[in-house]
């Protein structure tokens, strides 16, 4: 079983939107899947909490809920998703803190396992402390995406610290590959941004698929749905995906 | 003396757009300001790290060096920065829990106010726990940028909640404004967004100054400058940052 989890010090850049996506593209590609989303913003299955607000996720499973309770079933049979549930307001900080050694989510991971998962997908909150720096403890592979304006290559650095950090402590985390996001080829930015990625850092980090800027992520994300259950067609762009997931599989050792 | 701090759970809305521009328009209009960094992102004053990077910030003050090795006169008499400095890398969640009471930050503003500023902004990582919850803690008031996304929207009321829950606890803080942020009228989502913000939420939270998408952000973000210190001649969007200024002195008591 394979584990990879979306990073990123930068908000904002597409962790959700990529987490979302690929969980469906590898779960499509036969894979037995299951998105786990340790963001106490819980954007994975957004749609979710207003008609199921008794939907067991990752905070009650931390809690003792059984990990039956917790995981949903999407229509797709390959594909399951763990909410992040409903974490203390009062507490957050604690609840963070708890996430970061990284040993629950090991443990949620070993269940995972037994129960015949071929890959967990982890989504985690912006920064590199608290629950991303658990996921990081926890998960084998991780993909950064890389949003196509020029900050978010400066902060760039400060994410690829933390995972060698990590490597420095002992562990055989693996950078999978940074992925360009909400590229826009008709400005000038995304070029620049992609010029300089591809002209300063290690080309064997980069993949070729970029995830263009499209609007149907933006109705996507506020239900916490990957574009291709959105509707039922599935919009060109999910294509994209696809070609994501063959190129990591190999990476991630699944091909 | 005021303090003010930029706020929400969703990444990459514009809190560290607002906190620079919002810094150096209340410094045109004679307010003697500093802009406080909290976030280990670094953004503010990003250009600096490259020159100077053994510029005291945050992290060196609350390990002891003097406030004025850490305070940055910018090019605008009346305008200060702190940086984030340098955090560590290995025990950045703990650095983070100690900010998340408040104490250290109750302190630094009560050094600034020694100091003789009249208004303290603090920009503050994205989520809700950890610097942002100690920001929370140490200023009596916060203005939260809304990206214009749905997205976005969802995830206020979380960001609402983390501010009721401090009223709660007997604090007076205060949400000044909500601010929709990187509007684009000629396009769609932001019709839908500004329509159901107005619609939902409590219409004396808003204000009708909204940041437009501009492609000179960019840039000033990528140095952590306020676009009124970019060029020689502050870009006509600057002037926006203004009006904004103009609208929240009243509702912080600056007026
Ligand atoms: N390719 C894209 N085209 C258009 N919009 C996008 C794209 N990818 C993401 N978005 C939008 O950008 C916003 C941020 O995306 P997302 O929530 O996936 O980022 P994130 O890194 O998970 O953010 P956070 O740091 O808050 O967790 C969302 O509103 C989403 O719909
Ligand atoms: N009005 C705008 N027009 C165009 N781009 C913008 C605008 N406001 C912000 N941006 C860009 O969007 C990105 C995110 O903005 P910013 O860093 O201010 O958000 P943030 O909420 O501080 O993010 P984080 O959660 O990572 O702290 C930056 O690249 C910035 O240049
Ligand atoms: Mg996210
Ligand atoms: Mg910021």
């Amino acid at each position: 079983m394979r584990t990879l989890a979306t990073v990123s010090q930068k908000g904002g850049v597409g962790k959700t939107t990529l987490a979302l996506n690929l969980a469906f593209a590898f779960a499509k590609r036969g894979l037995r899947t299951v998105l786990v989303d340790t963001d106490p913003q819980g954007a994975v299955g957004l749609s979710l909490a207003g008609k199921k607000s008794r939907q067991a996720g990752l905070a009650e499973w931390l809690a003792g809920t059984p990990l039956s309770d917790a995981l949903i079933q999407t229509k797709l049979p390959e594909l399951a998703l763990i909410t992040v549930g409903t974490p203390p307001i009062d507490g957050l900080q604690r609840w963070l803190d708890d996430l970061s050694t990284g040993e629950a989510l090991t443990r949620l991971i070993a269940q995972l396992r037994e129960r015949g998962f071929d890959l967990v997908m982890v989504d985690t909150p912006a920064g590199v402390g608290g629950a991303t720096q658990g996921a990081l403890r926890a998960c084998a592979d991780v993909v950064v995406p890389l949003q196509s304006e020029p900050l978010a290559l400066r902060t760039l650095p400060q994410t690829l610290r933390a995972i060698n950090a990590m490597r420095e402590q002992g562990s055989d985390l693996r950078l999978a590959a940074i992925v360009l996001t909400m590229t826009r080829f008709r400005e000038q930015t995304t070029f620049a941004v992609t010029q300089e990625a591809w002209g300063t850092l290690p080309t064997e980090l980069l993949v070729d698929t970029h995830i263009p800027r499209d609007e149907v992520f933006l109705e996507a994300s506020a239900k916490g749905v990957p574009v291709g259950l959105l509707r039922r067609r599935p919009p060109p762009v999910a294509g994209v995906f696809d070609n994501l997931a063959a190129e990591l599989e190999a990476r991630i050792g699944l091909a």
